[in-house]
């Protein structure tokens, strides 16, 4: 997660 | 919002697989249909020919990513995907995000001209010329033109794409077994959905996932041989997403 944390943002982020 | 009919399990998820595919597709399915995109002129060829090679880079990494993000959403929106734990979500993701880019691509690939649609127009692969990786690109354009003569359905590219993400045998997973239930629902979808259409010959004819993970490999090592060749034009220039995923 720490090297991935735009990935780890869109998937946090709840525009679904 | 499904018909009373569809009350089978594998019928629903196919459905509801088929809605977030038509959902995070771009060019849309009903824009496929006796499409009018015009295909690129001679000048205009020539003038992304005549692009230097990191502004190039630029602009693709920025349409790969915008595609990737798409794809993001697609996983976001299959049933179970968010269940996984956020470890395993990243883990699929990094891996089957590209191969589902590539796949989604030959939905807008034009077999008679074999031009793909690139930024709202029909591009050859010969537009792609100063990116200086020819045979990257003659590889995705074989591998379009192979699945566009498949002429698979909206149902069956939503059910791949679906299949190349929630893939159990990706490496670093940390609950394999999760994994392999959901890829193991979407597997028998995706069969009874062929057999419902008399569409079991596909299954023969499709990308093996080998030639897909080879595509990938192949795009990130013209990557680094970019980075090489051009130091400290990915960290300045190209979109975050696409560093992490590939640089």
């Amino acid at each position: 997660q720490e090297k991935h944390r735009i990935l780890h943002k869109l998937l946090q982020n709840g525009n679904s | 919002a499904c018909p009373q009919a569809l009350r089978v399990p594998s019928e629903l998820l196919t459905q509801s697989v088929l809605l977030s595919h038509r959902a995070t597709c771009h060019p849309r399915a009903e824009d496929l249909q006796g499409h009018r995109w015009a295909t690129f002129s001679r000048e205009e060829i020539c003038a992304y020919q005549s692009q230097p090679t990191a502004e190039m880079w630029q602009r693709c990494a920025r349409r790969v990513t915008e595609a990737i993000e798409r794809v993001v959403e697609f996983a976001k929106r299959l049933r179970g995907f968010l269940e996984l734990s956020q470890h395993d979500q990243i883990v699929l993701l990094k891996a089957g995000a590209m191969e589902v880019v590539l796949v989604r691509m030959c939905r807008a690939f034009d077999a008679a001209t074999r031009t793909v649609l690139f930024e709202g127009k029909l591009a050859g692969p010969e537009l792609f010329r100063s990116l200086g990786c020819p045979e990257l690109v003659a590889s995705i354009f074989d591998l379009a033109q192979g699945l566009s003569a498949l002429r698979c359905s909206e149902s069956e590219l939503g059910l791949l794409s679906a299949l190349l993400l929630v893939n159990a045998g990706r490496p670093w997973l940390q609950d394999r077994p999760r994994v392999a239930r959901l890829q193991g629902h979407l597997d028998v979808a995706f069969r009874v959905l062929l057999r419902r259409t008399r569409r079991e010959g596909l299954l023969a004819r499709l990308p093996s996932p080998g030639r897909l993970r080879a595509l990938c490999s192949q795009h990130l090592e013209q990557v680094q041989a970019f980075r090489r060749l051009h130091p400290g034009v990915v960290s300045a220039a190209f979109p975050p997403l696409y560093r992490e995923l590939f640089a």
